[in-house]
């Protein structure tokens, strides 16, 4: 089962087109396993992006070199998940 | 369970699960629903279309739920419309009038083997899961499989990417079952297909900025319909055209739509912007899917009202 421990889900806003090309060139860098759940295409809307543990790093650097404006939206996405989990169990368990 | 009475409409349900409740529901509804399976999907489970009917040769409404597996709170909501439609049918005015004009069809799992893979293995995973030769990457994204501006921008080459637009078009049962109903109905007048989590009300096109020739009457009806929805919990959303409002898009379930002369081609991007994602906590999942029911009616009525 894949899990989602350390990941998390930024919310970047981009300031001008410049920082929006930026983020494309940013998506193409496979290596970095990012999943786009909002893609870069206009300033007008937000970016959001689940980042692995191990590329969180470079995508900060990424971010902070280029002086993007960037929130956590999810800490931990694996704690989300767990939570549901729960949720779901608890649920069933009462029924 | 016993009944479609004793299902747990805020909470989120396995495949197996939903599939139950929707043999329940057809069970305790003979003559008013009925289960189409319209095809079967890569892995060979079956596409499972409830059919709400009052009469022989009407027109008919379609909604899909759920084309991107991990989108749970789109499949929930499919399942609570399900037991709205039933119970408010001679209840409610406005939806026996359209019932008793129109067949309202619902596919609330549109992507069953994604789904399963979400509730089994990657509660990430969003497209289908059929693999792709010459690569070790599974599953297309359904939404970019249609034959509406295929292959073009918008949609990605690569079976890596999230947006894999397939090698053809409709080469994913899921969608090509979808396309082979359409079509051999031949008298869908409104077609409403349900994502998460961004807020949005759209309308074609997303492959060219051409716009459609009905664009003034479908952005003042999602004006209506987004009015209607707000209404209830103050939720704010966007519509527009799917180039305009989010981005370019090739290859959307909509633009075929549309493109087959069904001219109310509407998609949903339903709750949330910003907190949780795609794992909106399930107690979001009733106020999500009643204020999508008021724009649901909003479009559902005004297609009824405006026949063509």
């Amino acid at each position: 089962k894949e899990t989602f421990e350390g990941h998390q889900v930024l919310r970047i806003t981009a300031l001008n087109e410049a920082q929006i090309n930026l983020l494309k060139e940013l998506s193409e860098n496979e290596h970095l396993g990012l999943d786009f759940w909002m893609d870069p295409v206009d300033v007008s809307l937000p970016v959001d992006v689940r980042v692995p543990f191990n590329s969180l790093q470079d995508v900060r650097a990424f971010l902070g070199y280029h002086e993007i404006h960037y929130e956590i939206m999810i800490q931990d996405l694996q704690d989300l998940i767990n939570e549901e989990q729960r949720e779901i169990l608890q649920s069933k368990a009462l029924q | 369970l016993r009944s479609t009475e004793d299902y747990n409409y805020a909470n989120y349900h396995t495949l197996n699960e939903i599939n139950s409740f929707i043999d329940m529901l057809v069970q305790e509804n003979p003559g008013f629903v009925s289960k189409i399976v319209i095809g079967k999907s890569y892995e060979g489970r079956p596409l499972n279309v409830l059919k709400f009917s009052t009469g022989a040769n009407r027109p008919g409404l379609w909604i899909d739920t759920g084309i991107h597996s991990r989108e749970w709170v789109t499949q929930a909501s499919g399942t609570w419309f399900a037991k709205k439609i039933v119970t408010d049918y001679r209840r409610d005015a406005e939806l026996t009038d359209i019932l008793n004009k129109y067949d309202i069809f619902l596919e609330i799992v549109t992507n069953p083997d994604g789904f399963q893979f979400t509730h089994t293995t990657n509660r990430m995973w969003r497209k289908t899961r059929k693999p792709n030769s010459g690569s070790s990457c599974i599953g297309v994204d359904p939404n970019r499989n249609w034959d509406a501006g295929f292959g073009g921008a918008g949609a990605s080459s690569t079976p890596c990417s999230e947006t894999y637009r397939g090698p053809s078009a409709n080469s994913e049962p899921e969608v090509k079952a979808i396309v082979d109903f359409v079509k051999s109905h031949g008298k869908i007048k409104a077609f409403v297909s349900i994502h998460s989590y961004s807020q949005m009300l759209l309308y074609p096109y997303g492959y060219t900025q051409t716009p459609c020739k009905d664009q003034a009457e479908l952005h003042e009806l999602a004006r209506k319909a987004v009015t209607a929805l707000s209404s209830l919990y103050n939720t704010q959303y966007r519509f527009g055209s799917i180039i305009n409002t989010i981005y370019q898009a090739s290859g959307g379930t909509i633009d075929w739509t549309y493109n087959q002369g069904i001219k109310y081609s509407y998609t949903f991007e339903l709750r949330d912007t910003g907190r949780y994602g795609f794992i909106l906590p399930a107690n979001q999942i009733i106020p999500t899917a009643q204020e999508t029911w008021l724009a649901l009616m909003a479009i559902m009525k005004h297609t009824k009202d405006n026949p063509y």
